[in-house]
């Protein structure tokens, strides 16, 4: 049972590309930003700037907790708050470099972990997915 | 790097247990719903009967893909929806006898599976995190 050498690997194979990876750039609201959630299907997406720099991650729990009035959800809110004011700015992220190992130790807790290169560009998403079928694939031999 | 073991044992160790899992039951609107997953933040939880027999699973994707319309998101709708005709019931199952193999493989494609006794009532959930931290923690030894 080998993993010892797929864990010291690089993310960089297991990666969903940019290119793949939906988001939301900064100066939208939060209506435009749930329209993007609920067509791609996905619960969480990256907040980046034109030039593909990483600001911050937003959910749709995030999103209802921000309009969450004390008797309804208040959804007329929904345009009026832009999702800077909303995201999780407090995010771990990856180098595109970093073992496989130090992205497991981050997907206990998390979804899915951003990855960055040396410039701090956004390169893609290290996902749960992507790393439980790998464990499992060498669990099988 | 001894996995064997622990993939399989049972998963009864891993669950959360019923009683400590956010549901809806069957008979309430997706209104009803929007706020028990906004209150507890998750993004998906399962569908229960008053006996506890798991009917489904719903999800804020699967809410906001069913008000969608032409236009824009029409909440309105919200309390005019069952969640029984929105919820995902082809849904794989675990016994809690299982193994944790057998969970593994499940959870590459979901976040969470139920966990049901020979009777068929809901007995807990298994969810990926509680599978990594394991995982996670055989691979440091
Ligand atoms: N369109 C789809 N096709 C097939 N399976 C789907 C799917 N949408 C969701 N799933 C399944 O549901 C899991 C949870 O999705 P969620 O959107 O909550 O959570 C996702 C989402 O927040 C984010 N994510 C994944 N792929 C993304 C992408 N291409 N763009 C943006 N965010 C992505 O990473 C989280 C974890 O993804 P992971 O793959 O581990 O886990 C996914 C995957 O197993
Ligand atoms: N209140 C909280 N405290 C700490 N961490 C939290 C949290 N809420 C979410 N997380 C983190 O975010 C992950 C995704 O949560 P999500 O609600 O999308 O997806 C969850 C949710 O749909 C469901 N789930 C987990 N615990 C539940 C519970 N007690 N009741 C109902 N559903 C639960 O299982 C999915 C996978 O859970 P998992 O733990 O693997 O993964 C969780 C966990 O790592």
């Amino acid at each position: 049972l080998q993993t010892g050498d797929f864990l010291d690997r690089s993310i960089d194979n297991l990666l969903i590309p940019s290119e793949r990876v939906a988001h939301v750039q900064i100066g939208n609201n939060l209506e435009h930003t749930l329209l993007v959630l609920t067509k791609t299907g996905y619960t969480g997406i990256p907040v980046l700037d034109p030039q593909y720099k990483l600001h911050g991650l937003i959910s749709t729990p995030l999103i209802l907790d921000a309009i969450m009035g004390m008797e309804r959800i208040e959804f007329e809110k929904l345009d009026k708050i832009a999702v800077e004011d909303v995201m999780n700015k407090d995010i771990p992220i990856l180098n595109t470099n970093d073992s496989v190992r130090k992205g497991l130790r981050l997907l206990i807790n998390l979804p899915f972990v951003c990855a960055v290169n040396d410039e701090g560009y956004f390169e893609g998403l290290l996902t749960r997915s992507a790393v439980l079928k790998q464990l499992n694939s060498f669990i099988y031999k």
